[in-house]
């Protein structure tokens, strides 16, 4: 996996659980 | 009301992003990388299709502000000469980026559109610290050293500059008998620009060609 993707897409989804 | 019609479009567009990002973190794996490259929805001429604007927007945006804060940021220069007509380089934003030369472009990237129009182009699709297949790797050589052979200087990029791009370059070196092993290749694109380095799977893949190159 592409580490930096991968963290990038982590991000979103953590922001997307805390703003959701 | 409007700031709950935002929060929804937020988390919307933050969910989208993330699945957009595990995808691509996917497609570029070692597993899919050499049969994922297409899914970018760049052609060989270099474009990038509308539909993988449109799909796979976060990531577009998302790679162009990180090359724009890297440039930025750092004081590497965009590319260097190798050797007489052999640069190795960055993604040019534009090709006023380029050398005044006007050299032969041999594209390594599959998520970076082509922005030199003008320049005789190859384009080898292929994802961020990944490999070539063979033939990719060998229609890149047989390009640059058509390209030297008419005179053009040639310039070699990936998006920094540091991976793809110098595979390639040390291929093309060894072909045109500018290096005797890859290894000289390696160090003599360090020597002049220092953050060149190939991973492992990378020199494998370099090592394994040299290796059916001597087989004949």
């Amino acid at each position: 996996l592409s580490p930096i993707v991968f963290t990038c897409a982590t991000v979103a989804a953590a922001l997307t659980l805390l703003v959701a | 009301g409007a700031a709950r019609d935002f929060r929804g479009l937020l988390v919307l567009a933050l969910a989208y992003s993330s699945g957009v990002g595990y995808m691509v973190a996917a497609a570029a794996s070692d597993v899919l990388a050499r049969k994922s490259t297409p899914l970018m929805g760049k052609n060989l001429g270099g474009s990038i299709h509308p539909l993988s604007w449109l799909l796979l927007l976060p990531y577009h945006v998302g790679l162009r502000v990180k090359l724009g804060v890297q440039r930025l940021v750092s004081k590497e220069p965009l590319y260097n000469r190798v050797l007489p007509g052999w640069y190795i380089g960055g993604w040019p934003w534009s090709a006023g980026e380029l050398p005044a030369d006007s050299p032969s472009v041999l594209d390594c990237t599959c998520e970076l559109p082509r922005t030199a129009h003008r320049h005789r182009y190859c384009c080898l699709p292929i994802w961020d610290t990944q490999v070539p297949t063979t033939p990719q790797l060998e229609r890149g050589v047989a390009f640059a050293v058509a390209e030297r052979a008419l005179g053009k200087s040639v310039y070699v990029h990936c998006a920094h500059g540091h991976g793809r791009s110098a595979l390639l370059l040390i291929a093309c070196l060894l072909e045109a008998g500018q290096v005797s092993s890859w290894e000289e290749g390696l160090a003599l694109l360090q020597s002049v620009r220092p953050k060149v380095k190939l991973n492992a799977r990378q020199q494998v893949a370099l090592e394994a060609w040299v290796q059916r190159r001597r087989g004949g």
